[in-house]
């Protein structure tokens, strides 16, 4: 405590509890309790953009063809 | 379809990995894909290694990123055998890609698919039942803070960034939901697992699908 870097991921952790507070807003609204919650974790004192650069490095290229479905009438009726 | 379908029952899903700082999501879903795919043939449920597939896949970018369809092509197109995890251990790094020789046990595929199943999840449901977990390409950005239970608002389809594996649904109760598992390890999410809603391309769980064929 009292560090700077202690500072920085004590802002990092306040600024996480404000998405909590905005994410959580969502479930209390709901009336169901299955909704998803949020809050602190591994990831709490990390800066966004930080976690999306380093958890976030999957993507589909271009030229890669993904089959597209088609809801058919079947199942549609059904 | 039954209302309820888990791989897990089967005992055919691996433990929840951990990728710690390494950015190769898209080689711990395929790898497990393959493990459970392996293991609904009736083998022995075998850890098999994800950084084989980071060192080598030479169409992806190791802990710098890749795509779940460039891995499955490699390893259909050079037909590698994915050794024991044991024997080619997680580093959380790149590192050079280790060959082994043709009569060290492996796993191999026989070929892959992939879908959009967009507009049609109950599609998806039938290729879970039918072929094994399915690894998709989601929008993960609002998982940062997530604790647990069914996600069901501000997680958008069309900014696919992060690969998991979907290993069953339940729609037993009244929000349907897909069964996830993620790989940043048990503390996250509800012991590793995340829950999305069926239906709604929540996340955009059913653009990029694609799974091994054994």
């Amino acid at each position: 405590p009292g560090s700077q870097i202690f500072q920085e991921k004590y802002q990092l952790y306040l600024k996480s509890l404000e998405r909590h507070k905005y994410l959580n807003s969502f479930a209390y609204s709901s009336s169901t309790s299955m909704d998803a919650h949020y809050g602190i974790n591994q990831f709490s004192d990390l800066p966004v953009d930080e976690f999306i650069s380093t958890y976030l490095k999957s993507y589909p290229r271009r030229y890669q063809t993904y089959v597209k479905t088609i809801k058919s009438s079947t199942s549609e009726g059904s | 379809l039954p209302l309820r379908f888990d791989w897990r029952d089967k005992n055919v899903v691996m433990r929840v990995k951990n990728q710690m700082n390494c950015g190769a999501c898209w080689a711990f879903s395929v790898v497990g894909a393959v493990e459970s795919a392996y293991a609904i043939k009736g083998h022995q449920p075998l850890e098999l290694s994800v950084q084989q597939v980071i060192d080598c896949s030479y169409m992806d970018g190791g802990c710098n990123g890749g795509s779940t369809v460039s891995a499955l092509k490699w390893l259909n197109q050079t037909q590698t055998k994915l050794v024991h995890a044991s024997e080619y251990a997680f580093k959380a790094k790149d590192g050079f890609c280790h060959y082994f020789p043709c009569t060290e046990f492996g796993v191999s595929i026989k070929g892959y698919e992939a879908y959009d199943f967009s507009y049609c999840e109950e599609e998806m449901m039938k290729n879970l039942i039918n072929f094994g977990p399915l690894a998709v390409i989601v929008d993960a950005v609002s998982w940062q803070d997530y604790l647990g239970g069914v996600i069901q608002h501000h997680c958008s389809s069309g900014h696919p960034n992060h690969a998991v594996l979907v290993i069953g649904y339940d729609k037993t109760g009244d929000i349907p939901y897909w069964i996830v598992q993620n790989s940043w390890g048990t503390l996250w999410g509800a012991e590793g697992y995340v829950f999305i809603k069926m239906g709604e391309n929540i996340c955009g769980i059913a653009d990029f699908v694609s799974f091994p064929l054994m």
